[in-house]
């Protein structure tokens, strides 16, 4: 899991998944 | 002769389509790429400076109290926001906590018509099939979604759109070049009843022609009607940038002023030239729609990506 | 061809016309697209004392209602995490396929210098809520074994994080 620090109260977590062949980085937004 | 350039036009469009029946959408996506995405209880002012600061203009929806996929922001949202402030500009404490739950229920009230359900298909599908749904939904982007093998919870794998589609062909489709067809044979793009304005016409009059003419881009004339710019949907990210409205008064031309020094330019072309010469540019710059001029200069007509992938599709 | 950048719609010729037309409008500033890039890292930093943070975790995991296995001698440092993750689901699946809800967790605390220390966060599979094993459809091949979705993951990280920082 990556992260981000937390600003205007809202929060950033990444991880990088394989999907079939190729490589996404997931990038969630979420208020605290 | 015209006759062998019509044969070849025909040749290469089949070739095109054939292509397109060949890929599937996840043939478009890079081997590494990112995908951002909000969770829908995040305050629409902060979604947009997300925006903003990854200089994207989109991003699909996660209702995480569901687990699902819950659409795609995108500009119309924005313009939905703007004109429900025009309508209520004393729901500004409304509007500054609207959350991106709340931008169904804004939409409903401002009356737009944009599909609810927002179209979607599976990564494998042919590519073609990608083009088919984004036409009949008048999308400009849809969304890839794949099934998690355990949970069976939707994944959003990606969003395509017509750029990234049309920019693929010219990048793998050696065919392209055979396109050598004029535009003013093809009967392609829209030269009637073009919505212009002038640099003094009120920004917020532009953005209502573009919602009641479900445009994305008003061009901007003089007086003897030579194009000199275009007010683009997503200009109006940067209108409301940091929850403010206050510039809902501004003219067209001085909201331009708020465009970021990095925007790469109006496209033009002339009714002579041909869709390879258009392909080759897309697969240069980042083309989202040619303006097609006379040689003064002035407006004959607009030619949108989504008229491009309708006339390789269906034509 | 005669495809062409239109020059007026270039952002420094409209600003120079404009400004000319009305030297007042040069207070309008672009956009800037120089953004401080965003800077990532591996779960999250705490410079507190080791076994505080551990507290800190276990004290967000019991207030979200997660469990976790008794730490084994040799991995104190390390939380094997099971959590119930059941959102309200609108559209059961259609199939009513069974759908595991128990997604497990490793948190793990690691050293990066003396005082600074990191809590990694790895996603572990699910289980069901009956302890009964996920039926995994035959052997996955390569292609298959990866269609997986990060968001309930992602989801309840951030639940824990926020957790975490609102409890600090």
């Amino acid at each position: 899991l990556a992260t981000t620090s937390i600003k205007h109260n809202t929060l950033a977590v990444a991880c990088v998944v394989r999907y079939k062949r190729k490589y996404v980085t997931q990038i969630l937004y979420a208020p605290l | 002769s015209p006759e062998q350039i019509r044969r070849d036009q025909r040749i290469g469009l089949e070739a095109i389509r054939e292509f397109l029946q060949s890929k599937t959408s996840f043939d478009v996506l890079p081997v590494s790429y990112r995908v951002i995405v909000f969770e829908t209880s995040l305050l629409v002012k902060r979604a947009l400076n997300i925006l903003l600061q990854n200089s994207i203009v989109s991003a699909p929806l996660w209702n995480s109290k569901t687990s699902r996929f819950a659409g795609l922001l995108t500009s119309n949202d924005f313009i939905n926001v703007i004109q429900y402030y025009s309508q209520n500009p004393d729901q500004f404490q409304f509007i500054d906590n609207l959350t991106l739950n709340g931008l169904r229920d804004v939409e409903k009230a401002v009356g737009t018509t944009t599909s609810l359900e927002t179209v979607s298909i599976h990564p494998f599908k042919p590519l073609y099939d990608a083009c088919v749904k984004m036409i009949q939904s008048s999308a400009r982007r849809i969304p890839l979604i794949d099934e998690d093998e355990d949970t069976h919870r939707e994944i959003v794998v990606s969003v395509l759109t017509e750029y990234r589609i049309l920019k693929f062909v010219s990048m793998n489709c050696k065919e392209t070049k055979i396109l050598l067809q004029p535009l003013h044979e093809l009967n392609i793009g829209t030269m009637t009843n073009i919505s212009a304005a002038k640099l003094e016409t009120p920004v917020m009059e532009v953005i209502d022609l573009m919602i009641q003419k479900s445009i994305s881009s008003v061009p901007i004339v003089d007086d003897q009607d030579k194009l000199i710019n275009v007010y683009e949907a997503v200009d109006v990210l940067t209108l409301i940038k940091g929850g403010l409205y206050t510039d809902l008064t501004l003219s067209v031309g001085e909201a331009l002023l708020k465009r970021s020094d990095d925007f790469e330019g109006v496209y033009t072309c002339t009714l002579n030239d041909s869709l390879f010469a258009i392909s080759e540019t897309i697969r240069k710059a980042r083309v989202h729609r040619l303006f097609i001029v006379d040689d003064e200069g002035k407006l004959l007509g607009v030619l949108t990506l989504s008229d491009i992938l309708k006339y390789i599709l269906f034509s | 061809s005669n495809i062409a950048v239109l020059p007026s719609s270039l952002p420094q010729i409209h600003r120079a016309y404009m400004v000319q037309m009305h030297p007042e409008l040069a207070s309008i500033q672009p956009i800037t697209t120089k953004k401080s890039k965003t800077r990532w890292h591996f779960g999250i930093r705490s410079r507190s004392y080791p076994l505080d943070v551990m507290g800190e975790i276990y004290r967000a995991l019991r207030n979200l209602n997660a469990e976790w296995q008794r730490p084994s001698e040799e991995e104190l440092w390390t939380i094997k995490v099971r959590w119930k993750y059941s959102p309200n689901d609108i559209g059961v699946d259609s199939t009513q396929k069974k759908i595991p809800d128990m997604m497990k967790l490793q948190i793990q605390l690691f050293q990066l210098e003396p005082n600074n220390y990191l809590v990694d966060f790895k996603f572990d599979g699910w289980d069901n809520a009956d302890g009964s094993e996920v039926e995994n459809v035959g052997i996955p091949d390569d292609d298959a074994v990866s269609s997986f979705s990060a968001y309930p993951f992602l989801h309840l990280c951030t639940r824990l994080i926020m957790e975490l920082a609102v409890n600090s």
